[in-house]
Formats: structure tokens, sequence, C-alpha cells
């Protein structure tokens, strides 16, 4: 059988299927000072399976940490009419689960060209294989 | 706030893969 730190080779989606992947992946990303990427994304995903009575407090909780603040990683990431309609839909009472759909969409885009071709080629990876 | 910052913990973990 093909060995696990191969096939994160594969995509970003098999590397963030594997539990030990993802912790390599969070450690290089905490060298670089991006592993909100990385956090951000898992939170857009368990949002999406999130009890409605749970929902409005977390997608606060989502937009305060990694948004509302526009210099933080994730947020210079994510397009201004994105974080505007995420804005919108933060103050409803019942928010659509789908509402992080996008800058999730967005956030995949950057660490695919961006963070996960250089986990790739980093020592860590490296000196892992 | 820190109430906020449990329920973000466990919605992350709940979105990661279980170990195998």
């Amino acid at each position: 059988p093909t060995p696990p730190y191969l096939k994160w080779a594969e995509s970003l989606h098999s590397l963030l299927d594997d539990q030990e992947g993802i912790q390599l992946f969070r450690n290089f990303l905490c060298q670089e000072g991006c592993a909100d990427l990385l956090d951000f994304w898992f939170a857009c995903s368990g949002f999406r399976k999130t009890s409605q009575d749970k929902r409005s407090k977390l997608a606060k909780a989502i937009y305060r940490k990694y948004i509302v603040d526009g210099t933080g990683i994730v947020s210079r990431q994510i397009k201004p009419a994105t974080k505007s309609f995420i804005r919108d839909c933060v103050v409803r009472p019942h928010p659509d689960p789908a509402m992080f759909e996008q800058a999730q969409t967005e956030i995949q885009t950057t660490m695919e060209e961006n963070t996960y071709p250089l986990f790739l080629k980093s020592d860590l990876y490296l000196e892992y294989t | 706030i820190d109430s906020e910052d449990d329920l973000l913990l466990e919605c992350i973990s709940s979105a990661m893969p279980k170990r195998k």
C-alpha cells in the first residue's frame, strides 16, 4: 500500500484527509505564521455541520476571530465582496450553513497555490519522508 | 469570549478526520 506521506503529495485534499498529515502541515504553517488559514478552513467545514442552536454564536466567533480584523492572514486572502456577504449573514438570527463556503474556497485556493506546494518542498516534509 | 473560543475549537476539531 502507498505510505500516507506519499498520498499527501497527491493533493491538498489527500493531505487534509489524514490526521498526521494535518498535524505536520499545521506545524509547517505555524513556522510560516499562517496556521490560521488551516484552522479557518476546518472551522468552515465544522460550521456546516453545527446544529442550528449554536450556529449564530459560532458564526460570530468565526467572524471575530478571522475576518473582522483586516490585517489577519485569513482576512487578507478573502475578497472584499465575500467579506461583506459574511458580515450581512452574521447579523441574521438564523445564519445559512453555507455562509462561509465562498470564503473557504478562497482560502483553499490560497493554500493550493502557495502554502501547500511550499510544504511539499519544505525540510519538515522531506525529513518526515 | 472564552466560551466563544471553546465553541470555535470544538467546531474545528469536529471537522477533522478521526484517527484510522
